[in-house]
């Protein structure tokens, strides 16, 4: 494992983390899009399937396990906590999941490793991590006062996304047949998206001002 | 370990 590797994971758990304590501790999920949670939860249902079958590591099998009891548990969180739920304001997360499930979907039948049940589910979750944080960004735009938070969870993904960007490039130049289309183009895709929210991140950041995003 | 698997990514 490469220090890109090991910070893009670290930044990803810290970005979690940070959603974990705004709903444990302030007791709001206001500005959080429910929509993009229940999203990652699918993704990392779907990507680690083979959690009982193919040991990697302990580490790797750690970090899968709190990948997908903290998007289980945030999902929870959100729909059934009796003082978190009342801050989720359903009136203004209205993406359809559909929109981006059914076309990742078709997308994992024609192009996968091979076409398995596994491998399918594996390049599914793939083609939706790479999507799944639209919800949250229409939401952000929608909400006219982002909370610290909110801005940090999402600058923390997005930066979890720059970082495994490095790690591949480090990975393709020193390891053998490292070559993987899949997660390099839909990578690439996933911290495309997160270009515009970077841009305002840094300017609030650089006039020491509230982050908003235009409409 | 195989050293071309992305499946160790998470």
């Amino acid at each position: 494992m490469n220090i890109f590797r090991l910070a893009g994971d670290m930044t990803h758990l810290a970005s979690v983390l940070v959603l974990l304590l705004k709903i444990h501790t302030i007791k709001s999920c206001a500005g959080i899009s429910l929509k993009t949670q229940e999203l990652y939860a699918l993704v990392f249902a779907t990507r680690y399937l083979d959690i009982f079958t193919d040991f990697i590591s302990l580490y790797n099998t750690t970090m899968k396990l709190i990948f997908l009891g903290s998007s289980f548990s945030i999902v929870w969180y959100i729909r059934n906590h009796k003082i978190v739920s009342r801050s989720y304001d359903k009136s203004q997360d209205t993406f359809r999941h559909y929109f981006l499930i059914i076309p990742c979907l078709l997308l994992a039948l024609l192009v996968n490793e091979k076409f398995t049940f596994k491998e399918v589910m594996w390049a599914f979750s793939i083609y939706l991590e790479a999507v799944a944080i639209l919800p949250q960004l229409v939401l952000l735009q929608r909400t006219r006062n982002i909370d610290n938070l909110t801005g940090q969870y999402v600058f923390l993904l997005g930066a979890y996304r720059a970082l495994y960007i490095l790690n591949w490039i480090y990975r393709y130049f020193t390891e053998t047949h490292y070559v993987h289309w899949i997660t390099w183009v839909s990578g690439l895709v996933q911290t495309l998206l997160y270009a515009d929210f970077f841009y305002y991140y840094f300017e609030s950041w650089k006039n020491n001002k509230k982050l908003q995003l235009p409409a | 370990t195989d050293p071309s698997n992305a499946k160790d990514e998470l």
